[in-house]
């Protein structure tokens, strides 16, 4: 198959390590998470920092979305009625707080919580 | 995905993952890329999760995902999961779970709960072998000690396998992919041969968190979708990351 003809596969890289070159993106920066801090404290610096990415990508799954729904009724499911039907208490009070730091809906947060089981649509 | 947990000739356990996800979610044609791909690249941290001060485990995540993909509980076990394809899917679950049927539990909050609550390999193992989820899965989990380590494939309600490292078969590594090991993959997206074929010819007595990451690197195991790589070493508590990149010529999964 095409796979196995280069240059879609290549021979076993070697000394690739420390991580360098066109394959490395970058370093992943460390946050800590205090499970001793109420929801509402744990993820606040993270988000803070993240929340212009983090709203970019949902806005990329919600083009998705309007391009296989143009009337808008599928974002309209999501951010109206998945939270409601869908979510454990524990977990969504966690999420919720993400909420918190308005600038998406919890529906997308959770979509993007169970993503993993929705993507098997 | 691709996840690896190997033992070199002195017992040392080592485990990487090439995060791949955004399949078929938009092509960007200019970039050459997916688009869901590159939106989750600026979202990789490292978390550190503690209580009284203490790390009770540590993950690589998305920023906004509280699930765990990736993780370890320094000294004690690490864990990652790749996403498993069955016509029993999540979406079965999902239904169920909307008409009230909520004995199954999501995915990444079952991996959550192990690497918080679990306190041995063994048990790790036991409640992502027997928890019942909405969504098939495949469990990589990796030990402290000679031999621990195995790939876990579940389907939604049941544990359907598991292999484990066994060093007297010469099986000094497992790894897994998004296939279950005793079929062939998809003849479109074979990664487990080349993957296979790098471990080999690295040898066990020079696997290392380094010549590991040479695997991770080795295209189509690095294609368009990956989009972190994380290495962990159980024995030194040690999980890094490093978000990816796949130049052209590249395969889009």
């Amino acid at each position: 198959s095409t796979q196995f003809i280069p240059p879609y596969t290549e021979d076993c890289r070697t000394e690739m390590y420390p991580p360098n070159g066109p394959t490395f993106r970058g370093a992943v920066s460390w946050y800590t998470v205090d499970l001793d801090l109420p929801p509402s404290k744990r993820w606040t610096a993270l988000i803070t920092d993240k929340k212009t990415d983090l709203v970019n990508m949902i806005q990329a799954i919600k083009d998705l979305a309007y391009a296989f729904v143009p009337s808008g009724r599928l974002i309209e499911l999501v951010d109206i009625t998945l939270v409601s039907v869908i979510f454990p208490l524990t977990f969504s009070l966690n999420l919720y707080y993400i909420f918190l730091i308005p600038f998406c809906n919890l529906g997308e947060v959770v979509l993007f919580n169970i993503f993993y089981e929705v993507f098997t649509v | 995905c691709t996840s690896i947990v190997a033992e070199d000739n002195k017992g040392n356990l080592f485990h990487g993952r090439n995060l791949d996800f955004g399949l078929f979610m938009g092509w960007d044609v200019k970039n050459k890329s997916w688009i869901i791909s590159e939106k989750l690249k600026p979202l990789v941290v490292n978390l550190d999760f503690k209580r009284n001060n203490q790390t009770v485990f540590k993950s690589t995540n998305f920023a906004g995902y509280v699930g765990m993909l990736t993780g370890i509980k320094p000294h004690i076990f690490t864990l990652t999961m790749n996403e498993r394809f069955s016509l029993d899917g999540g979406y079965i679950g999902i239904l169920e779970w909307i008409l009230g049927k909520r004995d199954g539990m999501w995915m990444s909050f079952l991996t959550r709960s192990v690497l918080e609550n679990a306190h041995s390999y063994e048990e790790a193992k036991t409640r992502l072998a027997q928890t019942k989820l909405l969504a098939p899965a495949y469990f990589i989990l990796g030990g402290n000690q000679t031999g621990q380590g195995c790939i876990i494939t579940r389907s939604r309600l049941l544990s359907i396998d598991m292999l484990e490292i066994d060093l007297k078969l010469g099986r000094w590594y497992v790894l897994e992919t998004n296939y279950d090991h005793w079929e062939e993959p998809l003849f479109l997206d074979d990664r487990r041969t080349p993957g296979m074929k790098c471990m080999n010819q690295t040898t066990q007595k020079n696997i290392s968190l380094k010549t590991m990451y040479d695997v991770l690197s080795t295209k189509p195991v690095l294609n368009k979708l990956t989009t972190y790589t994380t290495l962990m070493q159980v024995s030194e508590g040690k999980l890094e990351s490093y978000i990816r990149d796949c130049p052209n010529p590249c395969m889009p999964w």
